[in-house]
Parts: C-alpha cells; sequence; structure tokens
C-alpha cells in the first residue's frame, strides 16, 4: 500500500473516463521526485518514467479509484517487474563444489555475507567453506575465522604469501579433500577506478572460474551504484548482486539503477548484522520500499 | 555550456542532471536552481558561462556560512585529554579513520590514546590494535562482548593516568534507526561527560561517499542523539562526490572537518570547500 506525500498528490487528480496525458505528467513528475529522493539515478528514473507513460496512456479509469491512483499502481507493477524480471536463483554446479566469489567496494558488507551465505547454504545441507582471500584489511583474516566459526563451517585462508590468485586455488583443492560442495571466496574491497585491484578479481576468476560472482552493495548508495555496477560489470561480468543493510530506513533505489544499468537480478538481501538475517529478494517489496 | 548562446530550460535541465549526480538531492537541486535563476534575474546575466561560476558560489556560500574551522582540533593542554568519540553506520571507515588521526597527532607530538569500544563486531578489536601499532601509539582494549561504555570509562582514566593529549574513541557501527544502538552510543557519551565536564570536546560521525539521501537521515539521528561536532567524509578518492555533504550542512549545519581519500595511514586531508565543490564539477 503507497502512502504519504505520493497519497496526497494524487487525491487531488480526481475524474472518470481515460487517463489524460495531463493525468499522468502531473502523477508522474511526483513519482520522479521519489525516485530521486530514493536514490534511483536520474538517467534510469527518467528512462522508468518514460516506460510507465507509455504503459499508462489510454488506459481506461475504473471508477472505484482516482486516475492518481491508477497512474501509482502502473508504476508499482513497472517496477516490480523490473526488479523481479531476472533470475534469482544462484547457479549451482551439477559437479561440486560451486564457486561463488563476492566482490564490492570497501565496507559494503562482503565478508559477513560470505558468513551468512555459509550459513545459509548449510542449512539447506550443504557443506560449504569460507575462503579468506583478503590480504590487505588489518585482521581481515580473523574477521572471517570467526564468522566462518559461527557459521559452523571451515575457514582456509593462508597468513603468509601474497597472492589471493594462489589462496583462491589451494582453497578448491582445499574444499574438494573435505568433500565440499559449496566454496565462497571473500575478497578485499576496492574500486572499480583502481585497475590493479580489479585486475585481481580478473586474475582470481580466470584461475578458478566460479559458477557465480556476486557484487555485493550497500543498500544506502547514492548516484554512484550506476558508476560502481557498470566498471565492475565491464570487468567481470558477475551474475548477481547481494544488497546489504536493508534493515535501516534506506530507501534502496541503487538496486533499480543497478539492475537497469547491468541487467543483472538482485539475488539476496541483507538485513542486519547476525548472520541469520539474509533473505532471498522479493521485488515487490523493494518496490513499495522505493516508492516510500 | 560550451556553445550554448543563452541560458534557456534545455540548459537548466542539464544543471539539474549534473547537480543531482553528485547526490546533493532533488529538494537542493530545486534550491540552487531557484537561487541560480534569481540572480541571473537580477544580474541580468543570460551568459551560459556565467553558470558553473554561479554554481560554485552557491554551494561554497553554503559551507561558509557559519563556518567552523576545517581539520582535527589542535589539543589544547589546558583540557587534556582531548577525547574524539567517532561514530557512525556500519562499514563508513570509522577504524580506518581513527588510524590515521592517530598518526597525524602522533607525528604533531601529542601523546595518543586510542579506545577499542567496539566490542560487538568479528575482529573489530584486533583491527584497532594493528592500527595502533601502525601509528606506534598505545590502546586500551578489552574483550569481545564487554560493556562499551566502560571501555570508554577505562580509556578516560588511563588517559588521565598516562597524562595523554588525545583520546580518541572507535564505537560499532550502527544504523540510526536501531533505538538500542543509538541509546547505547549515548550512553558511552555520557559516561565520558560524567567524567569531565565537556568531554569528548568532539563527536565525530563518519560518512561514506557513495551514500545517497540517507547520509541525511543518518546526520540527522547522530545529531539528535549526540550533539555531532562534524563530519569526516570518507571514500573520496572513488568516483562518488559525496553531495549529500551539501544538503546536511544546508539542512543540519553540520560541517565536514576532514575528507578520507584512500586507504593508508596518510589518507586524511582537512576539508577544503573550494577543492570539494571543484571536484563536484569535475
Ligand atoms: N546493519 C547491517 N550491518 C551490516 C549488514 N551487512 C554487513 N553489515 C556490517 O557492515 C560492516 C562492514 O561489513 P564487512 O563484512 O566488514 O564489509 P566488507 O565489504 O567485507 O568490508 P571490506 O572487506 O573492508 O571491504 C560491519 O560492521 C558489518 O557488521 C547488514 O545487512 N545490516
Ligand atoms: N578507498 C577508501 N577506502 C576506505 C577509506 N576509509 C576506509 N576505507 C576502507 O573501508 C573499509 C571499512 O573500513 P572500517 O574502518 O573497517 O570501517 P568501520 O566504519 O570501522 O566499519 P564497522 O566498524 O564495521 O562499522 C575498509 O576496507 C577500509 O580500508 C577511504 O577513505 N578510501
Ligand atoms: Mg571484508
Ligand atoms: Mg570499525
Amino acid at each position: 500500500e503507497l502512502t504519504g506525500k505520493l497519497e496526497t498528490v494524487f487525491k487531488k487528480l480526481r475524474g472518470y473516463g481515460k487517463l489524460s496525458e495531463k493525468n499522468i505528467q502531473d502523477s508522474l513528475r511526483e513519482v520522479r521526485r521519489a525516485l530521486l529522493e530514493a536514490d534511483v539515478h536520474y538517467k534510469v528514473a527518467r528512462q522508468f518514467i518514460a516506460r510507465v507513460q507509455e504503459k499508462a496512456i489510454g488506459q481506461d479509469v475504473f471508477k472505484s479509484i482516482t486516475p492518481g491512483q491508477q497512474v501509482i499502481r502502473v508504476v508499482y507493477d513497472e517496477l516490480t517487474a523490473l526488479l523481479g524480471g531476472t533470475a534469482r536463483d544462484v547457479h549451482f554446479s551439477p559437479v561440486p563444489p560451486t564457486l561463488i566469489m563476492l566482490v564490492g567496494l570497501q565496507g559494503s558488507g562482503k565478508t559477513t555475507a560470505a558468513g551468512k551465505l555459509a550459513r545459509y547454504f548449510r542449512q539447506k545441507g550443504r557443506k560449504a567453506l569460507l575462503v579468506a582471500a583478503d590480504i590487505y584489511r588489518p585482521a581481515a583474516i580473523d574477521q572471517a575465522e570467526i564468522l566462518a566459526r559461527s557459521a559452523g563451517v571451515p575457514c582456509f585462508h593462508r597468513r603468509e604469501g601474497t597472492d589471493p590468485v594462489d589462496i583462491c586455488v589451494e582453497a578448491i583443492s582445499f574444499g574438494q579433500q573435505e568433500g565440499c560442495d559449496v566454496i565462497l571466496f571473500d575478497t578485499a574491497g576496492r574500486l572499480h577506478i583502481d585497475d590493479e585491484m580489479m585486475n585481481e578479481l580478473v586474475r582470481i576468476k580466470k584461475k578458478i572460474v566460479p559458477h557465480e560472482i556476486l557484487l555485493v552493495a550497500d543498500g544506502m548508495t547514492g548516484q554512484d551504484a550506476v558508476n560502481m555496477a557498470g566498471q565492475f560489470q565491464a570487468h567481470l561480468e558477475f551474475d548477481g548482486i547481494l544488497l546489504t543493510k536493508l534493515d535501516g530506513d534506506a530507501r534502496g533505489g541503487a538496486a533499480l539503477s543497478m539492475l537497469s544499468v547491468t541487467g543483472k537480478p538482485i539475488k539476496f538481501v541483507s538485513v542486519g548484522e547476525k548472520l541469520d538475517a539474509l533473505e532471498r529478494f522479493h521485488p515487490d517489496r523493494m518496490a513499495s520500499r522505493i516508492l516510500g | 555550456i560550451i556553445g550554448r548562446s543563452k541560458i534557456d530550460d534545455d540548459l537548466m535541465d542539464e544543471v539539474e542532471d549534473i547537480l543531482l549526480q553528485t547526490d546533493v538531492g532533488v529538494n537542493m537541486v530545486s534550491k540552487i536552481i531557484d537561487n541560480i535563476r534569481d540572480r541571473i534575474d537580477k544580474e541580468s546575466a543570460n551568459a551560459p558561462e556565467r553558470i558553473v561560476p554561479f554554481l560554485k558560489d552557491e554551494i561554497r556560500s553554503v559551507f561558509m556560512t557559519e563556518r567552523a574551522p576545517a581539520g582535527p582540533l589542535p589539543p589544547s593542554s589546558s583540557t587534556r585529554p582531548h577525547v574524539i568519540l567517532m561514530v557512525g553506520v556500519n562499514g563508513t571507515g570509522k577504524t580506518t579513520t581513527i588510524g590515521k588521526l592517530a598518526y597525524r597527532y602522533k607525528n604533531q607530538g601529542n601523546k595518543v590514546l586510542l579506545a577499542a569500544a567496539d566490542t560487538f563486531r568479528a575482529a573489530a578489536i584486533e583491527q584497532l590494535e594493528i592500527w595502533a601499532d601502525r601509528a606506534d601509539v598505545d590502546i586500551v582494549s578489552h574483550q569481545m562482548g564487554a560493556d562499551p561504555a566502560s571501555v570508554a570509562f577505562d580509556s578516560f582514566k588511563a588517559a588521565r593516568a598516562r597524562e595523554v593529549d588525545v583520546l580518541i574513541i572507535d564505537t560499532a557501527g550502527r544504523l540510526q534507526t536501531k533505538v538500542n544502538l543509538m541509546e547505547e552510543v549515548k550512553k558511552i557519551k555520557r559516561v565520558l561527560t560524567k567524567q569531565q565536564e565537556g568531554i569528548p570536546q568532539e563527536t565525530l560521525m563518519v560518512l561514506d561517499a557513495t551514500t545517497g539521501q540517507n547520509g541525511i537521515s543518518q546526520a540527522k539521528r547522530f545529531h539528535e542523539a549526540l550533539n555531532l561536532t562534524g563530519i569526516v567524509l570518507t571514500k573520496l578518492d572513488g568516483t562518488a562526490k559525496g553531495g549529500i555533504v551539501v544538503a546536511i550542512k544546508d539542512q543540519l549545519n553540520i560541517p565536514v572537518t576532514m575528507i578520507g581519500i584512500g586507504e593508508n595511514i596518510e589518507d586524511l586531508r582537512d576539508f577544503d570547500p573550494e577543492e570539494f565543490v571543484d571536484a563536484l564539477f569535475g
């Protein structure tokens, strides 16, 4: 149920007959504002509004709702369809182990997500392994070990040696020996404009050939979501997005921005610091959240 | 802008897009555009090349009104220790910023002490201990699960006893909407204030430059809870512009005191409004 300021605007637009272009334009001006306040990228908002405009024009107005409410309905349906459009399951390998790589900007929630996914797969009866491939951040390995322990899974790490690629390769042999069927590779946070660090990810990918690469993105990201996701996509061609920190009041418009620019689905959302705070993505809930 | 003969609606739409991209937010953009339009009318300056200087002027003036000094405050020897409480939502760069700040204060000849009051997150204490080692400063820590307020309390006692110049307190990341966590950080501050009036002299909220409009909610709630003295804007070495701090200054008058421009110990700068505004349009 869409509440708040959008509703009050639409209460003004009463009448019957067909949705007029004026009805639609007025409503969409307010929708655009709501999307921008929700952190949807300005170009993505523009494209989305144009799409809705096409869908809404010429629609019959129903007697029980206002034209404005009808436009909101078209907006909500279109947003839900966009967000939920692509298949959202993790690509599992028919031959274990399934290799899942987690990448993203500094502080987005990757290491915590690795712990959560390990726990999630373990609950589904799989044998998971967490790989601590961040050799840069102070105490990164300690953090991964503690989270792995909470998740009830082993943690592969190397405290000496300096190449994350080697760590990942060794981890796979270890995982195979241990009979693991899911291996989660946690990587260091990095900037999409840091060529050397992006290259490191490319080298890891080429070497281990993961079945799934998840971009872990902060749910409160603003306009930069388009740059960031676009660049990670250009370097890596990831498979899906895991959106974090959605237990706060960020509207999460970055979800629409990243989906629009990369075509990749949001597969999971993280809704808290604890390891059990991980959910499958629900496009309708996200649509309501973005629209405020 | 180049090749335009006059300022028209198309040009203003483009200006709006440029501003929106920086994360200043749709309300701030409307405000800036209105002021620009007024100025164009008043000065009857229908010259497109005046737009960018007008914009920079407009945004600079947001930072210049009631301007506080930039950079970390020098500790005053009469109210030793100078206590800095670092707060903010998860993953913004608090712990790393403390490492950088400790290094800076130490190089200025100060005796620095760190307090590991994030007793919640996995390996938070270990992480700060490594930074203390890198900055070559002492650190007070308990064990994971300890009461953060008691870590703060003990660190203050230690700072007094060891005649420390600067005490910097790390806290756990927390979303501003979590009432119990906001109560916890208020308690940390209360415990300090009870020990000595006027401390902490600085309460800094660390904000990630990639953050969108939620930055306003963060600043508002942390300010209500703790009376912030400033913001540290991190990760400006990325492509995000951090424009949300313009809206925060405009609405709440909380200044940015420093910026984080990387993951190394020297990657901390005083906030310079001129540089920041130029970079918005860079
Ligand atoms: N509230 C909340 N906090 C989260 C969530 N996911 C992660 N965090 C917190 O966000 C902070 C950063 O998480 P990390 O897992 O260290 O992030 P990271 O991406 O591995 O960071 P780097 O390795 O430094 O790039 C920690 O305080 C986590 O507890 C979430 O869904 N909600
Ligand atoms: N590129 C860049 N990375 C930064 C900057 N500041 C911090 N980081 C990185 O951001 C990540 C998170 O930093 P932390 O210091 O752990 O953040 P925090 O706020 O203490 O996190 P929590 O305690 O989990 O809430 C780390 O990977 C840091 O190296 C910065 O200015 N630029
Ligand atoms: Mg990590
Ligand atoms: Mg920290």
